[in-house]
């Protein structure tokens, strides 16, 4: 299985 | 000037301990609601968000906002070196270079001061979003931190899925698989070790151990842990400290190749 990375859901600010 | 104080060191090193082994460093925000922390482990997989209100603590003074990177290993070095019973207080300047950590002995005897220097820091800030969680588990977090631990023996990653009957836990790997099921407490009298499931909709994902296990080193903070799930969205595991706040941990999950 592959891993997501975070910044995928959450978006800078 | 900005100084805040607890009685019980012991909530500040169980907070340390709970995020020493996903964070090297952090951005302490101070302001006059409190310490708010949000930083992601080094491969960004996963988030901390932190938040200490300033009601919750015996002393606090923020006369102006202050952003202090503080390396957690250091941090860490320097709570080991209070003990459980001595007072904690941070302390620093209004354009600090350094942060004071001064510890007190319960009667007054023995008084310690260790002065970390502050790293610049150039961090990304994410936006968390609302959002509505399809399923949500209140559970022991001693039991969680249990499965975590006994499920990651046999794989990389732990699968979770929620239906109206109960949470599951899988893990598959080489050697074998292994699967613990919870059923939702009937009769919640015994509150702490209740299973309590919020579902709209049944979801499974897949998550990595290796973060799991780190989220787990929280469990001393709180008796229990909820975990808010949804399809295709990161995992939270939310942790309550006492009455000064909360720590959460956004776990991106892992997909099919």
């Amino acid at each position: 299985m592959a891993q997501r990375s975070i910044t995928l859901f959450f978006k800078k600010t | 000037m900005f100084e805040a104080r607890l009685i019980q060191s012991s909530i500040l090193k169980k907070v340390l301990d709970a995020v020493k082994d996903l964070l090297n460093e952090a951005t302490f925000e101070c302001s006059d609601s409190g310490i708010q922390v949000q930083a992601m482990d080094n491969a960004h997989v996963s988030l901390v968000a932190l938040n200490l209100r300033s009601d919750g603590f015996d002393k606090y003074r923020c006369d102006r906002n202050l952003s202090m990177g503080m390396s957690i290993a250091t941090m860490s070095k320097i709570l080991k070196c209070a003990g459980p019973e001595d007072t904690v207080t941070l302390r620093a300047a209004d354009n600090p270079d350094t942060v004071a950590f001064i510890f007190e002995s319960s009667n007054k005897e023995k008084l310690a001061e260790y002065e970390m220097k502050l790293i610049n820091m150039d961090q990304e800030h994410l936006g968390i979003p609302e959002t509505f969680y399809s399923c949500v588990v209140k559970m022991s977090s001693h039991e969680f931190a249990r499965i975590v631990r006994d499920l990651s023996q046999f794989g990389e990653n732990i699968t979770i899925a929620c239906t109206k009957e109960g949470v599951k836990f899988t893990a598959i790997g080489d050697s074998g698989s292994a699967n613990v099921k919870l059923a939702q407490t009937a009769d919640a009298s015994e509150e702490n070790d209740a299973v309590i499931i919020e579902m709209q909709e049944s979801v499974k994902l897949s998550f990595s151990c290796r973060y799991l296990t780190c989220f787990v080193k929280a469990t001393p903070l709180c008796s229990q842990v909820q975990l808010s799930i949804s399809n295709d969205v990161p995992l939270v595991c939310e942790y309550k400290i006492g009455d000064i706040g909360q720590i959460r941990y956004y776990l991106a999950p892992k997909i099919d190749d």
